[in-house]
């Protein structure tokens, strides 16, 4: 679990956020909120049974749900980036097969839920990272995270890797927020594609992400790669289009386009 | 002139309070929302409740209109409603679900809880 840093204003205040977040891991504090209903009004899953959201997604809600509860503008935080929606999608992108060497890897998303009107402030590409024990690096050769575009492999950009107490299990939290501006125009908004690959210097080489533990062989739900997206919309948005988007998903009731428009019956359910 | 109580309650005459914020506590489990969203399950929004009757307190915050209103129902109660009892000011909450494609989202929602009423 990785706890959001937050930068209150007023120095009580913030000796009380303090209190409050004192590392608990996210996960354990929801654990009341996955219990099962005591009243099961139906048998039928919800995406709610079916989707573990990310420790960082639960961080985000409780630490700015915390902060409304003490008068405090979630987009007031840095982390926030002044947003009113954050957004988590998890990769989607396979590798080929999980016992040859691994030496570049496609993240894909599917962001076409993103509003098109929202304001994007933000992105971020999360990845599980745990070196392996086999790996063995001299602290002068630094290991290169590089981004490539999916279409023409051109490099985008590049981090060195801190590999301090580097055999620890950790989340690289990498900005990705002008590339995701410029694939979004691309695109049209419907898919976001990253390629990444790691490097050493000297000679210069591409790593086995293997020895980074980002193949995606056997790897929970919650240890996927995730692209975070802080949006703003100005625009007031209505739960009851939120539920209207839910009950769908889960069959309860079909889009328009869906049920056929022409029906007497589709007619007098639409008045 | 009717009795007063120890309190102030007028006796002998159905009295209706005066507008302010009463308790409304909502369940998204009840509400069968819980499918879709993942927290809070529940929260406080408030709902306001009371009449708006002349003469109308400032702390009500009426608009000119409810003034008028107000004016009018106190001089033709049968021509004229009173004016309503609203939400003058509304907060937001932070809401985590699920969205149609099966995302985790983060949302802050406005004007989900009640922090005062007023004559509108």
């Amino acid at each position: 679990g990785q706890t959001l840093a937050i930068f209150p204003p007023a120095p009580p205040k913030s000796s009380l956020v303090a209190k409050i977040f004192d590392g608990q891991e996210a996960s354990k504090y929801f654990k009341e909120l996955y219990a099962p209903p005591s009243l099961d009004r139906s048998n039928k899953a919800t995406p709610k049974d079916l989707i573990e959201p990310h420790d960082y997604m639960l961080s985000i809600y409780k630490t700015f749900s915390t902060a409304e509860k003490l008068g405090l503008n979630a987009s007031f935080f840095r982390s926030s980036k002044a947003a009113n929606t954050i957004a988590s999608f998890v990769d989607t992108g396979e590798d080929d097969l999980p016992l040859s060497p691994l030496r570049r890897q496609q993240y894909l998303f599917d962001v076409s839920t993103l509003s098109e009107r929202a304001e994007v402030l933000g992105a971020e590409l999360r990845i599980y990272t745990k070196v392996s024990g086999n790996f063995r690096i001299s602290e002068t050769e630094p290991v290169d995270i590089q981004l490539l575009s999916c279409r023409n492999q051109q490099l985008l950009d590049s981090r060195t890797l801190d590999l301090q107490d580097s055999h620890q299990p950790k989340w690289e939290v990498l900005d990705v927020w002008e590339i995701f501006k410029e694939q979004q125009h691309l695109s049209h908004g419907t898919h976001f594609c990253l390629e990444l690959r790691a490097m050493l210097d000297n000679p210069e080489r591409e790593l086995d992400l293997h020895l980074l533990g980002l193949h995606r062989h056997a790897r929970p739900q919650q240890k996927k790669a995730i692209l975070v997206v802080f949006t703003r919309s100005k625009r007031r948005q209505t739960l009851f289009s939120e539920r209207q988007e839910g009950r769908a998903l889960l069959g309860l009731e079909r889009k328009p386009r869906e049920r056929g428009l022409g029906t007497k019956t589709s007619r007098r359910r639409r008045t | 002139a009717t009795s007063k109580t120890r309190h102030g309650k007028r006796h002998g005459k159905k009295s209706k309070s005066r507008c302010s914020k009463k308790p409304l506590h909502v369940n998204f489990r009840e509400l069968g929302w819980d499918d879709w969203i993942i927290a809070p399950l529940d929260y406080e929004a408030y709902h306001c409740e009371g009449v708006c009757d002349f003469p109308l307190r400032s702390h009500l915050e009426p608009t000119n209109h409810a003034i008028i209103q107000t004016l009018m129902n106190s001089m033709n109660p049968s021509n004229m409603p009173p004016s309503c009892c609203a939400p003058s000011k509304l907060s937001p909450i932070s809401i985590l679900y699920i969205d149609s494609g099966n995302n985790v989202v983060y949302k802050q929602y406005e004007d989900m809880v009640v922090e005062s009423c007023g004559c509108r």
